[in-house]
């Protein structure tokens, strides 16, 4: 529906634009919320989008009964370990993949609905001192985790039943990875930020490391969000956590940056900055918009193409918001 | 941004860098 009402203004491009809430999902059972998502959900033939919500100790899924309503289907318990997020595995269906630890991700692991069993469960995929981890299409789960001697970049094909069909190592690189980010129109390519401000470029296939990019050094601890390939060039998607405010821009939310990964070279393409006076936390992006928390507990969302903060929803009555 | 800041661009570079990279 709401693709339908906004076609009309294509044409033009984005306008400004307000938030508004379609519906809310009340939880009475359980503590503060860590995490929300959405996954893909097929019972009885129909494939339907349903929203995932995750407490510390728990995971739900909820699914849409009636125009703002939803309606809780299981919850799984995960007592013995906090749930820290939950990884979204995009195009896939049945399977919702968290992680889990204490101030660091110490194991990742599936959650499913069995129609062997008739019963839902979760699995173990993987444990470590996880730095980054992403889900990527067809099912794949690529994480970095770190001993003290060094650093293990790998790739988990999972299986629909929960397990890992296949495993893949990628070449790490030198400093550790923070974040990752599928290429969209490159299945095979996958990049990388790292804790040297560099971005990495890896083919998921060979498990080979082709190419280390700095990002430059105006922006430090950059974390890449999304990536493009077009027309020989990588445009990748960064935000900045740490970025100081200054005066040309204020503060800074997301930078595009074009990648040219034959010569290593890069370009900002644009910029995205906080509203005046604002201070930002953790951001993700979709598509060509980016969202970000703000600290005073509103959301702002952006369109990246154009550099806009496009709209921002104040904290309501019970509180912040989470994204 | 120009090509010239960038340099040379490919429109192959993920088959060129996986065939120059260490396997």
């Amino acid at each position: 529906d709401v693709a339908e009402q906004l076609t009309p203004v294509l044409p033009d491009g984005p306008r400004d634009e307000s938030l508004q809430l379609v519906s809310e999902l009340k939880d009475c059972s359980c503590s503060g919320a860590v995490d929300v998502s959405t996954v893909w959900w097929e019972a009885a033939g129909c494939r339907e989008l349903r929203v995932v919500t995750a407490s510390e100790s728990a995971l739900s899924l909820w699914e849409p009964l009636a125009p703002d309503c939803w309606g809780k289907v299981y919850t799984w318990h995960l007592r013995e370990i906090p749930v820290i997020q939950i990884v979204p595995l995009p195009d896939t269906c049945n399977l919702v993949c968290v992680a889990l630890g204490e101030l660091e991700i110490g194991e990742i692991r599936l959650l499913l609905y069995s129609s062997e069993t008739d019963s839902f469960k979760h699995s173990l995929v993987k444990t470590g001192n996880i730095k980054a981890v992403v889900g990527l299409k067809d099912r794949r789960l690529v994480s970095s985790s770190r001993t003290v001697q060094e650093q293990q970049v790998e790739m988990v094909l999972l299986s629909e039943t929960g397990g890992s069909k296949d495993r893949q190592t990628l070449m790490p690189p030198e400093e550790t990875v923070t974040a990752f980010a599928e290429v969209e129109g490159m299945r095979e390519a996958l990049v990388g930020t790292t804790a040297g401000n560099s971005v990495v470029v890896w083919n998921l296939k060979t498990g080979q490391l082709l190419r280390k990019m700095h990002v430059g050094y105006s922006y430090s601890a950059s974390i890449c969000h999304r990536a493009y390939s077009d027309s020989g060039l990588l445009f990748v998607v960064l935000s900045h956590p740490h970025a100081k405010e200054s005066e040309s821009c204020g503060s800074l939310a997301f930078r595009v940056v074009a990648f040219n990964p034959s010569t290593g070279r890069s370009a900002g393409v644009m910029f995205s900055c906080l509203p005046p006076g604002r201070a930002g936390r953790r951001g993700d992006v979709w598509d060509t918009a980016g969202a970000a928390v703000l600290t005073s507990g509103a959301v702002a969302v952006w369109d990246l193409l154009r550099g806009r903060c496009t709209a921002e929803l104040p904290p309501g009555p019970a509180g912040r918001w989470a994204l | 941004c120009s090509e010239s800041a960038l340099g040379p661009i490919s429109l192959n570079w993920f088959e060129e860098l996986s065939a120059e990279a260490p396997p």
